[in-house]
C-alpha cells in the first residue's frame, strides 16, 4: 500500500 | 486498470458532463444543489494536489484536470452565469454539519499524518457525503427533472463500480485501502434509495416525484 505520494485512483 | 475501474471513471465523467450540458443547454440550474457542487469542487481540489508532487500517467493527469475543471465550471454556472435560476431557498442543507465532522475525522483516522495525506483523506470522506445537499433538495421539493436523475444515477454508479474495482484489486493485486473502501461503501449506500426510485420510476418513463 502506497501511503503517501501520488494516487493512481481518481 | 481493470474494467470496473475504467467504466467507473467513465461513469463519473459522464455524470459531470451531463450536469454541465443540462445547465448549459437549458440556461438554468433549477433543481441543482449549488452546495453539493461546491463540495465536489472542494473534493477534487483537496484530492488532486498530488498533481504537483507526482506523475502517475497521462490518463491520470488528464482525468484529474478534467474533473477539477468541470467542477469549477459547474460552480461558476450556478453561482455566476445562471445565478438568477439558482433555487437557493430549497438548497438549505447546512454544509458545516458535513465539512466540520469530516475534517475532524480525516485528522483522526488517516494513513499518514502529513498535510497531503490528510487532505486526500478529507476528500475521500467528504465525497462520500457531498451528494446529501442534492438529495435533501430533491426530498424538499419532492421531484427531480429526468436529466437530473440521469446525472445522479451515473454519479452513484461510479462509486459502486469502484467497489467492484477494489474487490478485483484485492484478489488479483493484494491491494486494499480501507479508508477508500469504507467511505466508498457509505457513499454507495446513500444512493440506494435513489437507485430504487430510478429503476422503478425513471426507467419506466415516469418523472421522479416523491409522495407528499
Amino acid at each position: 500500500r502506497r501511503v503517501t505520494g501520488g494516487k493512481d485512483e481518481l | 486498470m481493470n474494467i470496473f475501474r475504467l467504466t467507473g471513471d467513465l461513469s463519473h465523467l459522464a455524470a459531470i458532463i451531463i450536469l454541465l450540458l443540462k445547465i448549459w443547454k437549458s440556461r438554468s440550474c433549477a433543481g441543482i444543489s449549488g452546495k453539493s457542487q461546491i463540495l465536489f469542487a472542494l473534493v477534487f481540489t483537496t484530492r488532486y494536489l498530488d498533481l504537483f508532487t507526482s506523475f502517475i500517467s497521462l490518463y491520470n493527469t488528464c482525468m484529474k484536470l478534467i474533473y477539477i475543471g468541470c467542477a469549477y465550471a459547474t460552480v461558476y454556472l450556478i453561482y455566476a452565469k445562471f445565478r438568477a435560476t439558482y433555487d437557493g431557498n430549497h438548497d438549505s442543507f447546512r454544509v458545516e454539519f458535513l465539512v466540520v465532522p469530516v475534517g475532524g475525522l480525516s485528522v483522526l483516522i488517516n494513513h499518514d499524518f502529513s498535510p497531503l495525506e490528510i487532505l486526500w483523506t478529507f476528500s475521500i470522506y467528504l465525497e462520500s457525503v457531498a451528494i446529501l445537499p442534492q438529495l435533501f433538495m430533491i426530498s424538499k421539493t419532492g421531484e427531480a427533472e429526468t436529466i437530473t436523475t440521469h446525472y445522479l444515477f451515473c454519479l452513484g454508479l461510479y462509486r459502486a463500480l469502484y467497489l467492484f474495482n477494489w474487490i478485483w484489486r484485492f484478489y488479483f493485486e493484494g491491494f486494499f485501502d480501507m479508508i477508500a473502501i469504507v467511505a466508498g461503501v457509505v457513499q454507495t449506500v446513500l444512493y440506494c434509495d435513489f437507485f430504487y426510485l430510478y429503476v422503478t420510476k425513471v426507467l419506466k418513463g415516469k418523472k421522479l416525484s416523491l409522495p407528499a
